[in-house]
């Protein structure tokens, strides 16, 4: 179907989930020792849900996909940037999403990368399905990610312009896609510095996203002038830039129970100077607390 | 009064505050207890990439009878507490649980291949109190 309803999410953050496969058989974690088998009741309450939880949501959930390497080493990146080793999202961070998704396109409609490598230009279809966005989900930001084969020498800079085109199925006159709206602009970078481009296509693809779109397939045309534009002709100077499919990024502030949300925490803390101290604050010496918060904000500022 | 002309003299406390203490702040009272799993143990590394490694904390203790003033507790907690000692001891007394916590960015891989990083609220616990 075109759009579908989406889940609204359990209570239970998704991450928690055990991805069990088989509904009877119990996470191996979860299995306990022979003369206790049949005690499944004495489980704890948590370990309980989670495996019920990882029976619902799993049931002949397909065997999960791996996702693409660059693509992990790009999220990675991202989470080193946003969180603290410990996990705890960075306080001074003021980007308002709580949740950044990666999609790879989905491989059956990439078969027109054969002729990637014959040096022409660089363009492709590309079909992402979102159906992990949730409904609690809101888009703040869209990116095509393109990642560049460094192996391959390039000389820099280079001035690329890119085609973008949505495909609509207009399923009721079985015509073939018709690009329903597209756009062009173009990007001027050193290859050196670079081992990623990220194009901005939230004006884009919003009126998608916003609808619940479950797929979006657009073809995008990525074509590189590498070296001196001026002095290179249009074909000499268009080789082959050795693009790997871009991924979707999308940024989404995640309204649920579960997702933190940063507003509240930036409110919090521009209330605080004033709140009373809390008579709770057994160990810490309030008073101190405060003042030594205000003197590393002025050292700070001078 | 009366109890105390006829008993032997009891060693004299080295301070009334000591003396006092034992009934005001209990031995093992409730306070934040550090925690540290890893996701591997639990076999969620399979599609948790980052944390690695995840500190919850938790919360253990006995609630000491003047909860307000140490943990912020409202009325009903020592109301509770009086009621249990008081009234009807099956009314369990006052418990030590977490009061404030601390978000987790988490960087998970989903069914589909698509990776996700999302920071969840409420995931490690910071302070304690007696509710």
């Amino acid at each position: 179907p075109h759009s579908r309803e989406r889940t609204v999410p359990e209570k239970i953050p998704a991450f928690l989930v055990a991805p069990e496969d088989n509904p009877h058989r119990i996470h191996p974690l979860l299995r306990l020792p022979k003369g206790v088998r049949r005690g499944y009741a004495l489980l704890p309450p948590l370990l309980k849900v989670l495996s019920e939880q990882g029976r619902r949501d799993w049931q002949g959930a397909a065997p999960r996909l791996r996702p693409d390497s660059r693509a992990l080493r790009y999220m990675k990146r991202l989470y080193k940037m946003s969180a603290t080793k410990e996990g705890i999202p960075k306080a001074n961070k003021s980007h308002l999403y709580n949740t950044v998704r990666l999609f790879t396109p989905c491989s059956e409609c990439q078969h027109r990368h054969g002729e990637l490598r014959r040096g022409d230009l660089h363009s492709v279809d590309l079909l992402f399905n979102l159906d992990r966005v949730t409904a609690l989900e809101h888009l703040l930001k869209s990116v095509l990610l393109y990642s560049f084969d460094t192996s391959v020498p390039v000389p820099s800079p280079a001035t690329c312009t890119c085609h973008l085109s949505i495909k609509e199925y207009d399923f009721s006159s079985q015509v073939c896609p018709s690009a329903s709206h597209s756009v062009a602009f173009s990007l001027h970078f050193e290859f050196r510095k670079r081992r990623w481009v990220e194009i901005d296509v939230t004006s884009f693809l919003q009126p998608l996203i916003a609808t619940n779109r479950r797929n979006i397939h657009m073809a995008v045309n990525f074509t590189c002038l590498l070296g001196d534009a001026q002095r290179n002709t249009e074909q000499e100077g268009s080789r082959n830039v050795a693009l790997v499919p871009p991924s979707l990024l999308l940024y989404l502030n995640d309204t649920s129970e579960q997702a933190y949300h940063r507003r509240n925490s930036l409110r919090h803390r521009r209330r605080s100077p004033g709140r009373p101290v809390q008579r709770d604050a057994p160990l810490a010496d309030a008073l101190g607390t405060e003042n030594a918060q205000s003197k590393r904000a002025s050292r700070r500022r001078r | 009064e009366q109890g105390l002309q006829d008993a032997p003299a009891a060693a004299a406390p080295r301070n009334l505050s000591d003396y006092f203490k034992q009934f005001l702040f209990p031995q093992n009272e409730c306070e934040l207890h550090n925690f540290r799993l890893s996701f591997s143990q639990l076999q969620w590394d399979k599609w948790i990439i980052a944390p690695h490694r995840y500190s919850p904390q938790y919360c253990k203790g006995d609630c000491p009878r003047a909860a307000g003033h140490r943990y912020g507790s409202p009325v009903h907690t020592m109301v509770q507490n009086i009621i249990y000692e008081k009234l009807d001891a099956s009314v369990p007394r006052p418990s030590c649980v977490p009061a404030a916590y601390s978000p987790l960015s988490v960087l998970t891989i989903e069914p589909d291949g698509s990776i996700v990083y999302k920071e969840y609220e409420d995931m490690i616990a910071t302070k304690c109190t007696c509710r």
